[in-house]
């Protein structure tokens, strides 16, 4: 029965600073956790280089408004070879943790290129990966016109993402060369050096606590 | 809504601030460096049952003079939060992936009775 000041909404005897500090600290891990639906805190294998990371979020920041009740992910290429690689024939291998719940309504496919010659050659993005059981199948998802060099965010479709069930997604590009430039796509190539390393954008609704069921007005 | 003061009794709100490196997770959450942890505690005696911090409205206020003028004094009213704001992490995951998302409702900005 220690005397003492009471915690005047349950009448308990109050803690010390110390305990109530501890205390809080527990509260606090607990919250963060539920708030990322995570069960515990992650044991990060191997994290982007700070100047990688510095360069994408620097890219995304000038071109989005902040939108509430979304989640955004970069996902980061393994890595990639040398400094500057061919652009053509590279596959690009990205680890998703946890396969995303809901559908994905904006994916882009971040690449720092430097073309050695002019010219105007398209890329190919094919989604590369064991299908129907056939290892190295690929599936077209879009094609883009490389018109300037350095960073070019290229749309992929919202079904990208269907099947990743491992949670591993890999991306094979094939340059093909523009009308009577036969040269320049042969020359395309990805610019991974000074942390230029390919990026991947992906971008949901957010889950709302208690499903989906409609706020009451 | 006031400050919890040292020794306050009735409703109030309690602010803690935690840094993600006393929690020892900076290595893994990226921003912000640190949040308001902040709770609601203090007793409701009933004239102040129903007076929902700074969400009060004429509505409350014509509600509380009911309640006040009453013989009948309406159930246990507890101090609660009336204001809540989300919060945006940016953090790093399992894989090395950065994912930035938006908490709802994980910082406290008011307490009232409920």
């Amino acid at each position: 029965q220690r005397s003492g000041p009471r915690c005047p909404s349950c009448g308990l005897l109050t803690l010390g600073p110390q305990e109530e500090r501890a205390l809080v600290l527990e509260l606090a891990k607990q919250q963060i956790l539920e708030g990322l639906q995570l069960t515990s805190r992650p044991s990060v294998s191997h994290a982007p280089h700070p100047a990688v990371l510095a360069r994408a979020l620097r890219r995304l920041q000038s071109k989005k408004v902040a939108q509430m009740n979304q989640v955004e992910t970069i996902s980061f290429a393994a890595e990639t070879g040398s400094s500057s690689t061919p652009a053509c024939g590279s596959i690009l291998n990205f680890h998703l943790s946890t396969p995303l719940h809901l559908p994905a309504y904006h994916i882009r496919l971040w690449l720092h290129l430097h073309p050695a010659l002019a010219g105007t050659p398209s890329i190919q993005i094919f989604q590369w990966g064991l299908e129907r059981g056939v290892q190295g199948s690929q599936t077209l998802l879009a094609e883009h016109r490389m018109t300037t060099p350095g960073w070019n965010a290229l749309t992929l479709p919202a079904h990208t993402l269907e099947g990743t069930g491992s949670g591993v997604l890999k991306f094979k590009l094939v340059c093909r060369p523009h009308v009577g430039n036969t040269t320049a796509a042969r020359h395309l190539l990805l610019d991974t050096a000074g942390h230029h390393q390919p990026f991947l954008v992906i971008r949901t609704q957010a889950r709302t606590p208690g499903g989906d069921r409609a706020k009451r007005r | 809504t006031p400050t919890c003061e040292p020794g306050s009794l009735l409703c109030c709100k309690r602010n803690h601030y935690v840094d993600f490196q006393e929690l020892g997770w900076q290595d893994w959450i990226l921003q912000p460096e640190g949040y308001q942890l902040n709770y609601c505690s203090g007793q409701c005696p009933p004239h102040l049952a129903g007076s929902p911090g700074i969400t009060a409205s004429f509505h409350s206020a014509v509600f509380n003079l009911l309640k006040a003028n009453s013989p009948w004094p309406s159930g246990p009213s507890c101090c609660v939060p009336t204001a809540r704001r989300p919060l945006s992490i940016l953090y790093l995951d399992q894989s090395g992936n950065v994912v930035k998302t938006d908490v709802p409702d994980m910082v406290v900005e008011a307490c009232g009775c409920s």
